[in-house]
């Protein structure tokens, strides 16, 4: 995180805010319910409380406005600038701009008025931008689902930098963003998707081209904005050209962007017992699709559309070498790819043993 | 037709010029641009955008950083003056 230079904060904690304007593309109940939300992100996190006036002058002005609207910060329509506010201070101090050109919405179109005011809202507080691509404070839009919104952690650590704990006795902690070359980084599911590999963790997932060098961290929302974070396993069928996740006894079928018709489904469509309530790890290999839950494997036969008779089995008795709980899993040129915590195990499809043992992270190129 | 080599570099290069402008205090009049934004001073200053967003830090406004420029986003600079 970044703290404005010169240190600029608000000397009283209970603050005012106005909407001196609304925009027609929301009803007035729903702008006022994104830019409550917006400041209670910041006041779950810090001793900040925030009140709306109607009239008289607040700390914090809001109003949309467009192109040249006498701030000397002109906007520039559609898309580009979304926004912009004043760090705290008399007057325009702590106001908040949005560009009226824009589509404001509630949803996972764009542009998500209670994301964009969360961050501008940080501006008003005296944070400036941060480097971390999952802060809030980044510099750049990306659709996080409202209902379940968390301040990541290294907003929190900024905001209470200037303004102290929250009164809160339990302190909020929020996500953090996973780097590449973290040698403790751990996945939560692993699938390919035509020819690149996606590498799933929190809200995340890490992208990696089999041509490029760098790796790619992307929110899930900026490509399946409906899907729920933390998937807990996935695999591709190429010959359907479909990837299926899964979190809980839920499962989605993916094809590129679009989420199929009809998902999500019971994971029970497998033939799973109720037992099952979650999956560990999945592959697809040839036409079959191996299921790996705590220590056992089940295995569909993707023709027949059913489990094969005498499973589930145990994983160490099949993959030996293979001791521990399967976090992610996938197949690449008749191996395996077994992730359990920061390593992983090459298991030989054809010579029936592990190859080689190596850290997770050599995946993402590091 | 395609399009000529130059004017997209032109392009590229006014996309160039105003994002480090409006976010990283690229000076804008004109004598301070002449004078101030020798490729040296846009070099620089490309070099803490990329530097910012985690890009290789090349000092060209190669493809990924034209791409990062093309994204929606706050108007606040990334950098105080």
């Amino acid at each position: 995180f970044l703290l404005t230079p010169g240190n600029p904060k608000w000397k009283q904690t209970d603050l005012t805010y106005r909407i001196t304007n609304y925009t027609p593309q929301l009803s007035e109940a729903d702008v006022d319910a994104a830019i409550e939300k917006a400041f209670q992100v910041w006041s779950g996190a810090s001793p900040l409380t925030f009140t709306k006036i109607l009239q008289g002058e607040a700390d914090i002005n809001i109003a949309f406005v467009q192109r040249d609207h006498g701030d000397n910060s002109p906007f520039d329509g559609p898309n580009g600038i979304l926004a912009h506010a004043f760090q705290p201070g008399q007057g325009i101090g702590g106001d908040a701009h949005f560009d009226a050109e824009e589509t404001w919405t509630k949803t996972s179109e764009n542009y998500n008025l209670f994301l964009v005011a969360a961050h501008e809202f940080g501006h008003s507080l005296g944070l400036s931008h941060s480097s971390d691509p999952g802060a809030l404070m980044y510099p750049n839009y990306a659709f996080n689902e409202p209902s379940t919104y968390a301040l990541p952690q290294d907003d929190i650590n900024g905001i209470q930098a200037i303004y102290g704990p929250s009164d809160n006795p339990i302190q909020p902690t929020g996500p953090t963003t996973p780097t590449a070359c973290d040698p403790r980084l751990t996945f939560d599911a692993i699938t390919t998707l035509r020819g690149e590999i996606l590498f799933f963790k929190d809200k995340y997932f890490f992208r990696r081209h089999p041509q490029l060098r760098s790796v790619e961290l992307n929110f899930i929302s900026l490509f399946w904005p409906s899907l729920p974070t933390g998937i807990q396993a996935a695999y591709e069928d190429p010959y359907r050209d479909l990837v299926y996740l899964f979190k809980g006894n839920q499962y989605w079928a993916l094809n590129g962007y679009d989420i199929q018709q009809d998902y999500p489904k019971h994971i029970s469509n497998y033939g799973f017992p109720s037992s099952v309530q979650a999956i560990d790890a999945a592959v697809s290999y040839r036409t079959k699709t191996y299921f790996f839950v705590n220590n056992q494997f089940w295995r569909y036969d993707n023709e027949r559309q059913s489990m094969d008779p005498d499973y589930p089995k145990s994983i160490a008795s099949t993959f030996q070498g293979i001791e521990s709980r399967v976090d992610a899993v996938f197949q690449q040129n008749d191996f395996f790819l077994f992730f359990s915590g920061p390593i992983y195990y090459a298991f030989d499809l054809n010579g029936n043993r592990v190859t080689r043992v190596d850290r997770s992270i050599r995946w993402l190129n590091c | 037709f395609p399009v000529s080599s130059e004017s997209q570099q032109e392009k590229n290069l006014e996309v160039v010029q105003n994002y480090l402008q409006k976010f990283y205090h690229l000076p804008r009049n004109s004598y301070a641009f002449e004078r101030k934004n020798s490729a040296s001073v846009i070099v620089q200053k490309l070099k803490e955008m990329q530097q910012f967003f985690g890009l290789n830090v090349t000092g060209k406004p190669n493809e990924e950083t034209l791409e990062m420029m093309q994204k929606p986003r706050c108007g606040v600079p990334d950098h105080a003056e």
